[in-house]
């Protein structure tokens, strides 16, 4: 399939420009809604705080509601508009990439579009990809999308402190990860609105 | 766009077929974890106790999560699965329906892939065509995805029970529907947990 072929090739591409920068990468994938922005805002404020310069990519499909909530939260941020495309992927990067001083930065963090199928198709070339879901979504969402996460490194599963509202047993969620990643991976329970579970996180990512 | 006029062409021969089986059908797109089956299972009990005899199709990329669940409620329904496209298309719904003996129902729900971006492009042939969303994704589903609910007849807006647990006020949801749309078309706040909200959402589709 040429298009997944020629989106790896501009992903190499990208990984080597980051690279060059020593800039540290992560690609948030995720639901609708999960809580990508939430967390990627929240990431930012302990890198920063730690005296670490973060910048970050908000793709999305239309509008800047992403981009502006960075920017209000005090992150260095750039709009990044699909217009019709349910993912991001690498040439949309690389063009993104071209508007950024990458001297000037220390890890980049890329919002991907909220979709649970697509993206796992189209790696953008960073060192890290994420799934993000919330408890909110169900506790079906890794039985029901096995690509997604098995194309990624590390799950991320948000607003834990609102799992009972929904009839959601985290567990649940947690063993069908393992199953799925043979326990070679691992889940991450956390709440972004209560400031829990964020510095294993962080951890993970080797942040 | 061939694959766009392709798929309008057979939606239109599934619309005739299911009209001269006298179907009135409702195809269900929305964000991931909105509460799709959910609402389809709420409003085929109601529909079965007035004596309608109701089918479901139950799509997603993978598994059987929601067609068991809707079994288990006591609804006729039958699975089908993607592989890997992220929505649904006419020609899947074609195949879908040769498996069904249509004499025997009066409705057909059809529950889309979980995914606001797609399925906008994608008719199936039905009747209506519905977006769910809930509260849990926070207040900028209708701004970022314009397209979906522009080529859609109502929307609905779920789990309204707890959107003060994720910060998020429904009338802003409202307001921009409104603003999208002109007006002209009609967005119904329900839970279906609490089963508040589901007689409207009969009435509006005709039920
Ligand atoms: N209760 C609770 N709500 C949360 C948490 N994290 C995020 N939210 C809420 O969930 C909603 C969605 O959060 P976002 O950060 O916009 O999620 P997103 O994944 O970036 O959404 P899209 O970019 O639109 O796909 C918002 O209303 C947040 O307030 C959490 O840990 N707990
Ligand atoms: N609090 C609350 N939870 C709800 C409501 N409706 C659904 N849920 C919960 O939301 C989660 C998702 O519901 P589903 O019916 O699986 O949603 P769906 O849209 O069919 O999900 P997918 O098919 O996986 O995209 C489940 O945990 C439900 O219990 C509601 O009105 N209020
Ligand atoms: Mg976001
Ligand atoms: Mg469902
Ligand atoms: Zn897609
Ligand atoms: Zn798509």
């Amino acid at each position: 399939y040429d298009v997944l072929r020629e989106n790896n090739k501009i992903a190499h591409e990208n990984y080597h420009l980051l690279k060059e920068h020593n800039i540290r990468s992560i690609d948030f994938m995720g639901s609708i809604g999960a809580g990508k922005t939430a967390l990627i805002i929240k990431l930012a404020e302990k890198l920063r705080a730690k005296g670490l310069r973060v910048c970050a990519i908000a793709g999305d499909v239309t509008g800047d509601d992403d981009f502006t909530r960075m920017e209000v939260s005090g992150l260095d941020a750039v709009n990044c508009n699909t217009e019709h495309e349910c993912h991001l992927d690498a040439n949309i990067i690389k063009k993104t990439l071209s508007k950024i001083d990458l001297d000037k930065y220390d890890i980049l963090f890329i919002e991907n579009v909220g979709n649970l199928v697509c993206p796992a198709d189209f790696p953008l070339g960073t060192d890290y990809r994420v799934v993000v879901i919330s408890t909110t979504e169900g506790d079906d969402m890794v039985r029901k999308h096995h690509d997604i996460f098995t194309h990624s490194d590390i799950a991320i599963l948000n607003k834990i402190d609102i799992a009972s509202a929904v009839d959601v047993d985290p567990e649940i969620i947690a063993n069908d990860y393992n199953k799925l990643t043979g326990g070679l991976k691992n889940i991450y329970k956390c709440s972004v609105k209560k400031d829990e579970g964020i510095n294993e996180i962080l951890a993970a990512l080797k942040l």
